[in-house]
């Protein structure tokens, strides 16, 4: 199956 | 208080068409370096930073750090009603609950104003730190947005291959498949015209199109496009705005599993 990343899986919250 | 006077208004314009049906509310943030916004999409799959420098302003005015949350729908709507030729200036007072738009024609025969209501947005922000990326392609805009366009004909995704041979952009769906590969061009008669392939390692990956077709709303703001790659992070789709600033489109890759 193809996963969809999201942008917390790779940036941090500030 | 703020007063930032841009001579070139249709840019704002621009800037609104490309980001408003992405994000819904935004917080622009102004500082005395520029004016700014952060945001992402409803699933936080894509994000948008988008930034004007003060310097880029005619008569820029920032007494201390402001944010101000807006409907992009509703901004969207106040600045079309601002000619491509007018002067637009943004205004607001601190603790104000609105934010003004000041449109001016070129020859000053009228003046609109018109005031919008700022709402609070409780937005998350990200830290994006400076990254190496395994390849970079500048290409035409306007390419770009053909082939993200086309494709979305025929799949729902695309894979972007960068190696020494070029940058292939390639889809699937249920009637066949589609590829379309760029070779590095630089022998062009104006350099917007050159598509140019700056690659460490060659680097594949996958995204939604329907992301990709809305990034390229920003086409207009921009004669090229960078597109960043790396394969532990998301892709940057990146338009310079002349002089000025950028908006720049963050979209997470699909992963298979």
């Amino acid at each position: 199956s193809v996963l969809q990343k999201s942008m917390f899986d790779f940036y941090q919250e500030y | 208080m703020l007063e930032l006077r841009l001579v070139q208004g249709s840019l704002l314009k621009k800037v609104l068409e490309a980001i408003k049906d992405l994000v819904n509310d935004a917080n622009f943030d102004c500082s005395s370096s520029g004016f700014s916004l952060q945001a992402m999409d409803s699933s936080h799959v894509a994000l948008v930073a988008l930034l004007l420098r003060a310097e880029g302003f005619e008569h820029y005015r920032c007494d201390r750090n402001t944010s101000m949350g807006m409907n992009l729908g509703n901004m969207s709507k106040m600045l079309k009603c601002a000619g491509n030729d007018d002067i637009i200036t943004i205004k607001g007072d601190d603790g104000s609950d609105t934010v003004t738009f000041m449109f001016e024609s070129p020859t000053q025969d009228k003046i609109a104003d018109f005031e919008m209501k700022l709402m609070d947005i409780d937005s998350e922000h990200l830290g994006i730190p400076e990254a190496e990326y395994q390849a970079i392609v500048t290409m035409p805009s306007s390419e770009f947005a053909r082939i993200c366009k086309d494709l979305a004909s025929i799949g729902d995704t695309v894979v972007i291959s960068v190696t020494k041979e070029g940058v292939k952009f390639s889809t699937r769906g249920d009637i066949g498949t589609a590829n379309i590969v760029l070779r590095q061009n630089t022998t062009v008669d104006k350099p917007e015209d050159a598509t140019v392939i700056e690659m460490n390692e060659p680097v594949s990956l996958t995204f939604a199109l329907r992301y990709m077709n809305s990034f390229t709303k920003a086409t207009s703001l921009s004669n090229t496009v960078k597109i960043s790659l790396s394969s532990e992070l998301p892709v940057v789709v990146e338009y310079k705005i002349a002089e000025m600033g950028y908006v720049r489109f963050y979209l997470a890759p699909k992963i298979e599993e």
